[in-house]
């Protein structure tokens, strides 16, 4: 399933 | 990392180097709100409480000390420097900020993506950031007319976010993964509040003219 990216934004 | 998030993170830096600029080089915060500094200094320490757990990279550190030093350092300008603290507006600084704080608070703790501490702080800290320049645009329909460069200071933190969202567009059709909605809805809010300001600042540097938002 499609996954969220991981918090590498500001 | 693409040129959007990018573009909005440099944009971010040059809004927070701007609003520097006004209090440092003129000694004086008149025009600024006090309150929405305060929210930006909540949102970066609610955000970012993996500063120190999950090392993404150099960048991403050091844009998140610059963001949490330079928040908390006007904070502490605006409310203890001699000089500066004097021309704060106190009496147009009047919006009961604390009711964003909680609305954003709870609403984290109905809505997040998983209920751990981590995470209902990062959705409170993006709720939070959605509506966090209202005491600041509150406060320039009430003093009229606007300096340069808290107008441009407004701008430009209005700006990064309108980049981001094109980030998560390219990142949707680049990377096949869906963005995080929080992110998604709370980044068109916040930049559908700067709206009208937009729109009076583009009319004020087409008509060459000073920016005046109505009351």
């Amino acid at each position: 399933p499609k996954r969220a990216y991981p918090k590498d934004e500001l | 990392m693409n040129i959007f998030r990018l573009a909005g993170d440099l944009t971010h830096l040059i809004s927070i180097l701007v609003l520097l600029l006004k209090i440092y080089a003129t000694k004086s915060c008149s025009g600024i709100s006090l309150k929405t500094q305060e929210l930006y200094a909540l949102v970066f320490l609610a955000r970012y409480l993996d500063l120190f757990t999950d090392f993404v990279s150099v960048y991403n550190t050091v844009m998140k000390l610059v963001f949490i030093g330079s928040s908390l350092a006007i904070v502490w300008c605006m409310r203890m420097h001699r000089i500066v603290k004097r021309s704060y507006n106190r009496e147009l600084d009047t919006f009961r900020h604390y009711f964003l704080v909680a609305g954003s608070f709870v609403l984290a703790l109905v809505v997040h993506e998983k209920f751990t501490l981590q995470e209902i702080f990062w959705a409170f800290s993006i709720y939070l950031e959605a509506v966090a320049i209202l005491p600041q645009l509150v406060l320039l329909q009430r003093s009229g007319n606007v300096d340069n460069l808290t107008g441009q200071y407004v701008f430009f933190l209005g700006a990064y976010r309108a980049f981001y969202i094109l980030n998560w567009i390219y990142r949707y059709f680049t990377e096949q993964r869906f963005g995080r909605w929080i992110s998604w809805i709370s980044g068109l809010v916040q930049t559908a509040l700067y709206a009208d300001f937009f729109y009076y600042y583009f009319m004020s540097w087409k008509n060459n003219a000073k920016l005046q938002l109505p009351a």
